[in-house]
């Protein structure tokens, strides 16, 4: 019905100014309906980061068009939330102060959200609360070889995970 | 409602059995390229009634079957189990863990399993109906999905919206 | 003309197997035209990581693939270099092993094409002959920050590059 | 050939003259996201004749004249110069050195200079015919392109094989 998908629409916008200045430390982020027939339109996206004019997000760099969609895809989950979230490799196109901003936002939603985060970054590896490193000694044969818990061992392994 | 352990045996690189178990919080999963972190996601979206093997990167559902390697042979069936703890009681069942089995034989035939007792795939997806749990498009976040919500083809985004509201 | 497409094809076949097997430490790479008639046919990619099974790339996990299409792209350019070649972040989904791999090839190109790469991984710029930092302090404005020249500051800035 | 020098100013995020100097072997540049890297590699596409904006990121070619930021008024022009050395006299000059400039007005209207002298495009296209030398497909490879090139819309595949031939 066109209330519910406007309500959603405008809850979705409210989530994603939020989350959009936490990963921008500022900034001004919107959706917009395009046409006036709320049940056909697109929705633009209008990604401001801070200091920055307000422009097509064609413009925006790799990693902030990175920040912004997972912002956008966070905010649309927290309006009809899963016990869960998987990500994997989100981060690859992020450098370190925004990957920390990152785990800062996801570590936020997992007080009521169960994350599985799968990546080869350093800084992400350090927020987790259990973590798994998988191999391959034998050629195709995957292994899970280390599973380390909360606080007690989280010095990641060398030789698993890459250094930058 | 939270993931409590998941079981992997003949799935994708995983000839043996293999055993996750998942707290409450944040688990990550680290390894090599190529070592079988993505194959995880795919036994979690399989395992929850993910009907497209395109979905998991597959041309066909055997493609799923662990195929051989090594000195491995190919499984004649791939088994993936999640079981899951209804923390908030919002499963219609009296149990308070449920399991989620799901089976593929070579022959092309499928099992399913609730709490290891077969029912129908129509089960499984019952069962989860109101609970938000099952593979939507939001609770599993890949790499190339966010540059897909971004682009100019606004139908992705469009169907994301809608599936929210 | 046929023998002309026909020539290129199986030289940068030849040379997609070589890199491939610099890239992966062995394992087999082929291309194949699918129909009979060369100059509509569609090109189809086989990749086999050492030890694995000949499979369809889209099996391929994303490290595997991204290495599979530098490798394939670096073929075709073989074929007809340029003077020149820039990559922007191509190694983005790749571990440390593949990086060092991936740095091995692209030096061994660079004797004779000059190479320009973007990227935000540490061993990547380790293996710059030149360096060039890129901020940002007044947001909106690109200032170009450092150059390192070969071999007497080969020290990069902690602040700059992500630490992984 | 070889790049010797990069100028540009007033394109992208870059509203004062930047300059950068090349040698032979790797230039690698590094930096947070969406400091400008990557619009240098823009600069490079566009002065060597680059037509499409939508290469650039950009929606038309105005994108690319820097807009404004901070406390700096947009810029009435786009101004990006690149000199090459032709080491193996391929180039039909006599000069050992060329520059090839390229500016955008807010107007829309362009300019094109060869050594400081105006030119039009299409005398820019001439001199590095033979060359190899052009924003081709294979001489600049963004991360997007990795996977476009193993994509199963195989027509993007083609089309590389037969530039190349
Ligand atoms: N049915 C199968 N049988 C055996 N091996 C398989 C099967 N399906 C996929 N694989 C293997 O799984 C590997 C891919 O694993 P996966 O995608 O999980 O890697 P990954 O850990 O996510 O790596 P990356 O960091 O590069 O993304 C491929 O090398 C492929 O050969
Ligand atoms: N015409 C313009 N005027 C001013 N700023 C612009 C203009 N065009 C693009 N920009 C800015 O340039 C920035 C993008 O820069 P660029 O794409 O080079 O980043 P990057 O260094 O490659 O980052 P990443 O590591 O995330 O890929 C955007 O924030 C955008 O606001
Ligand atoms: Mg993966
Ligand atoms: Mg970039």
């Amino acid at each position: 019905s066109i209330e519910r998908f406007r309500a959603t629409f405008d809850k979705i916008r409210e989530n994603f100014a939020q989350v959009f200045a936490k990963f921008f430390k500022g900034g001004r982020a919107d959706i917009v309906l395009t046409e006036n027939d709320i049940l056909e339109s697109n929705i633009e996206i209008i990604a401001q980061p801070p200091g920055k004019k307000p422009e097509s997000i064609q413009l925006l760099s790799g990693g902030e068009r990175a920040l912004t969609a997972i912002g956008l895809l966070l905010s649309i989950f927290m309006v009809k939330p899963s016990p869960f979230l998987i990500l994997d490799e989100v981060d690859a196109p992020l450098d370190d102060p925004n990957v920390r901003r990152f785990t800062e936002v996801i570590r936020e939603f997992a007080k009521n959200t169960q994350f599985i985060v799968i990546t080869h970054n350093k800084r992400t590896m350090e927020m987790a609360d259990c973590l798994y490193g998988v191999t391959m000694e034998e050629p195709g044969v995957s292994k899970l070889v280390s599973v380390n818990f909360k606080k007690e061992e989280r010095t990641p392994d060398p030789i698993i995970v890459k250094d930058g | 409602m939270l993931f409590k352990k998941l079981e992997v045996c003949g799935f994708k690189s995983f000839p043996e059995l293999v055993e996750l178990k998942f707290d409450k919080g944040v688990t990550v999963i680290v390894g090599p390229n190529g070592c079988g972190k993505t194959n995880i996601l795919d036994s979690i979206r399989w395992v929850l009634g993910e009907q497209s093997s395109r979905m998991m990167r597959g041309k066909e559902m055997l493609d799923l079957i662990f195929n051989g390697g090594s000195n491995k042979k190919p499984k004649g069936m791939a088994e993936v189990s999640l079981t899951l703890l209804d923390t908030e009681g919002v499963l219609p069942t009296e149990y308070s863990e449920v399991t989620i089995t799901r089976r593929l034989f070579r022959s092309g035939e499928s099992e399913y399993l609730l709490n290891r007792n077969t029912c129908r795939l129509k089960d499984i997806q019952e069962l989860f109906m109101d609970t938000g749990l099952g593979a939507d498009a939001y609770s599993i976040i890949e790499q190339s999905q966010t540059d897909l919500i971004l682009s100019n083809n606004p139908s992705m985004r469009r169907s994301l919206f809608e599936e929210a509201a």
